[in-house]
């Protein structure tokens, strides 16, 4: 199993067409650098990205320096992962 | 049995599909198990017939799950499918659709996909095919329809998590439902399942052109999340894919669309504002619940609107 350890989904709220396009061309990175869970779309809909925790500092540089505001949606996937598994293993002993 | 099924959990395919196998034997009067076809990986591409009679009767078509990562889409599947061998000669609305129609529900439309996010990676959206002289594995299938493909909203490069594949129908995974969907012939609606972002959206997403029957879908939609919204309070956001959310090439609804389904729906669950992908399972029945009544909205219309 892949580990999401430190991993974050940070939630971007673009102004503009401007600063969507600033969004998908972190898409394009090599290699991938953000695995959008929500794609930028227009500017009234929330862009969720998951970023890997090595490359945490360098892209909230990039959203800072471009003024995108951005919320964190999840601190740690690995946490929610955690606690998924773990209800599916009880669930499996009840279902036994 | 599927009595100690717990609905209100996450399964791994190998639960779902012994699942499915108890579920057809216990109400084998109604349901059947029709084998579509075999994905990349060679697993079997399983769909639920639900019939009270006669054939070729006009049919109403489900899939869940054609993004591995959004688990929230197969339990509802499974739920919903549950709701309607309970629900039938009780709820009059679905039991005058079960007489005179029947609803195929693919629970798994991507069994690779959904197996490696139990075993390897729990965020893989694609499935898992390869072809020499590609680095990246796998294609969206969501961007692998003879519609549009290759357009705007889809991605050349192998490595993108919109990846269109080398050609139209090129995943064993699409190319099942559309030989089974244009085989049977009768199909008037469809409606395509994923996850996340409280949406219900219909063709096109190729391109922001209108579809000719826009103001009935339009209208349609709003009546079935107005329905969902009433059972918890959850918004939806509805409209065509281009207009409410992005460009899409390639997409299921836009090929259902253009070979003649009027009704094509893309439905886009909860995720409440911070799960994302990983709903907990607690909302499971909850999300299940209201989709059913949006479901059964768009169904009864396809039932009272023939064509």
């Amino acid at each position: 199993q892949m580990n999401f350890t430190g991993d974050q989904v940070l939630r971007v709220l673009a102004k503009d067409e401007k600063q969507l396009s600033l969004l998908r061309d972190l898409e394009g990175l090599k290699p991938q650098k953000v695995d959008f869970w929500r794609a930028p779309a227009r500017p009234s809909l929330p862009v969720d990205m998951r970023v890997p925790f090595s490359e945490l500092k360098d892209i909230k540089a990039y959203l800072e320096s471009h003024g995108l505001a951005y919320s964190i949606m999840i601190k740690d996937i690995q946490v929610l992962l955690d606690e998924e598994r773990e209800a599916m293993a009880k669930s499996r002993r009840l279902e036994r | 049995s599927t009595s100690s099924f717990s609905y209100s959990s996450y399964h791994t395919l190998e639960e779902i599909y012994s699942w499915i196998d108890n579920f057809v034997t216990e109400h084998s009067d109604m349901v059947s198990k029709i084998q579509i076809g075999s994905s990349f990986e060679n697993r079997s591409i399983l769909v639920l017939k639900f019939s009270t009679g006669g054939s070729q009767r006009p049919a109403i078509w489900i899939d869940a799950g054609i993004h591995s990562r959004e688990w929230i889409t197969h339990a509802t599947g499974i739920w919903t499918a549950k709701k309607i061998v309970s629900e039938y000669g009780k709820d009059p609305v679905l039991t005058d659709i079960l007489k005179a129609m029947d609803i195929f529900i693919e629970l798994v439309t991507n069994p690779d996909g959904f197996a490696f996010t139990h075993s390897m990676n729990r965020l893989w959206r694609k499935n898992k095919s390869t072809r020499p002289g590609i680095f990246c594995i796998g294609v969206d299938l969501n961007r692998n329809w003879k519609s549009g493909f290759g357009g705007n909203g889809s991605n050349a490069n192998p490595c993108s998590e919109t990846y269109h594949g080398p050609s139209p129908q090129s995943e064993p995974e699409v190319a099942a439902i559309v030989d089974f969907i244009t085989t049977h012939g009768n199909f008037k609606a469809l409606i395509s399942i994923h996850s996340y972002s409280q949406m219900l959206m219909y063709p096109y997403g190729k391109s922001l052109e209108p579809v000719s029957n826009e103001k009935e879908l339009y209208y349609l939609a709003k009546d079935a999340v107005k329905a969902l919204h009433e059972v918890h309070g959850i918004h939806y956001i509805f409209g065509s894919i281009s207009t409410t959310l992005y460009l899409a090439s390639g997409i299921t609804v836009d090929w259902a669309y253009d070979s003649g389904i009027k009704y094509a729906f893309s439905f886009e669950l909860r995720d409440t504002g911070r799960y994302g992908f990983l709903l907990p399972a607690t909302q499971i029945i909850p999300t299940a619940q209201e989709t059913w009544m949006a479901i059964l909205t768009i169904m009864e219309h396809t039932l009272k609107h023939p064509y």
